[in-house]
């Protein structure tokens, strides 16, 4: 369901250009379970960006559902992104000026759901990472691990079918973590995509693939036995 | 040379009363190597920002080499901060609009160098995280890792005496990681005091003793062999 194209991201700063990705080529079918693994700086971010719709790539096509992403308008890019997609940024973006629930609901809102649904769906995702008692907490109020639980939640609650995760676990207890990564299993054992990038071995142990970068480039794309 | 005396922090949200930290008390003597474990909530990160004089218990005492740290005036507080004390951030907090360059450059223009010593040793700390080819990048034009990395330099450029790193690692790959454990293990070896909040066991089996915390309680101290 996702095909990127020889993709490149280049950034310019100064004088000098960051090879952020220099050249990737991946395909991702329903209902795999992928860890990127790669050094710090190797690009893992920069390509989650682009395979979420967040970001374009410089050069190189990327299909997703056999569409060209670069041919889609604003408009239907949006729509597949608050819909298909549940992202789970490595350094959280919650709204700092509104409490955990209200950050959760907002996935809920663009896709028009109605207040009563919204309560519950958001109260539930909540309570799925273990945040049942710290809905009320605005970021500020809430340590770096349950920030982090905040934006699972808040990537979850609409039920996406490809869900994209940087670094899940980065802030979190081992005990926690292990609940976080049995909720991504049993997410894709009900069907879905799942794509996490992690450092930890540990954790890249729950996909059933995965794929190593190194300076921007595939480094290696195997299956986990 | 650092006394937790029954230390209480409690934060109010709505009518809901929060205790992060329930009477904690602790001795952390001059070249101590201290790992500070615990799931996500359970009161790490309020201790060290209270350690760093950064936060005020709500009850109990903070002895600093034996003053005590409620009483010392706003200059004075402000002053260990800065020159004593090398505080890591959990979520890095480096200023958006100014690169890792300058970002590193604050301590010292705070401790009164000169432009050239300014200019000196924030590149050397940017070389020994790695960073010597992004000194001019901004935060958001770095990766979470190099984000990371920028907050470790930042702390270390004053060759403080007491180092306070909440997760340091949380973000890197292994190589990356184990890199910044040995900067700190030689940091401890020329003398200083290391405090260093981790989730890894990998990481606290660095430090010679590990204080594990539970729902704001100290649950356990112990010699690391
Ligand atoms: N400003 C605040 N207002 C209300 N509650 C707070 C505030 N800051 C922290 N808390 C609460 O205090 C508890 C301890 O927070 P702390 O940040 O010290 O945890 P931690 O051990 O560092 O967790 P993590 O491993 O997730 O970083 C948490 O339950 C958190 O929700
Ligand atoms: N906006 C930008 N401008 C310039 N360079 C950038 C920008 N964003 C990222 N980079 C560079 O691109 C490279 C890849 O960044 P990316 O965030 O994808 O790394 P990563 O693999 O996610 O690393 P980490 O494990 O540290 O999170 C890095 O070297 C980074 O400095
Ligand atoms: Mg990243
Ligand atoms: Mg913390």
């Amino acid at each position: 369901i996702i095909e990127l194209i020889n993709i490149s991201k280049i950034y310019k700063v100064g004088t000098q250009f960051v090879h952020a990705l220099a050249g990737v080529s991946l395909d991702i079918y329903k209902n795999d379970y992928l860890a990127i693994m790669g050094s710090s700086g190797s690009g893992k971010s920069t390509m989650m960006n682009i395979v979420g719709c967040l970001d374009s790539p410089s050069s190189g096509s990327y299909l997703l559902n056999t569409y060209d992403v670069s041919g889609l308008d604003d408009d239907k890019l949006s729509s597949i992104r608050n819909k298909e997609i549940g992202f789970i940024f490595q350094t959280f973006n919650l709204l700092p000026r509104y409490n955990a629930l209200e950050n959760v609901a907002v996935p809920l809102i663009y896709a028009g759901k109605n207040k009563i649904e919204i309560n519950l769906l958001a109260t539930e995702a909540l309570m799925q990472v273990g945040l049942g008692d710290r809905m009320d907490h605005k970021p500020n109020e809430l340590s770096g691990g349950q920030r982090q639980r905040v934006a699972i939640a808040r990537a979850l609650v609409n039920s996406p079918s490809l869900i994209l995760a940087d670094e899940p676990t980065g802030n979190l207890d081992s005990k926690t973590s292990e609940e976080i990564m049995r909720l991504l299993d049993d997410l894709h054992k009900a069907g879905n995509t799942i794509v996490v990038v992690t450092h930890e071995n540990d954790i890249a142990k729950h996909a059933h693939r995965i794929v190593k970068l190194k300076d921007g480039l595939i480094e290696s794309d195997r299956n986990n036995n």
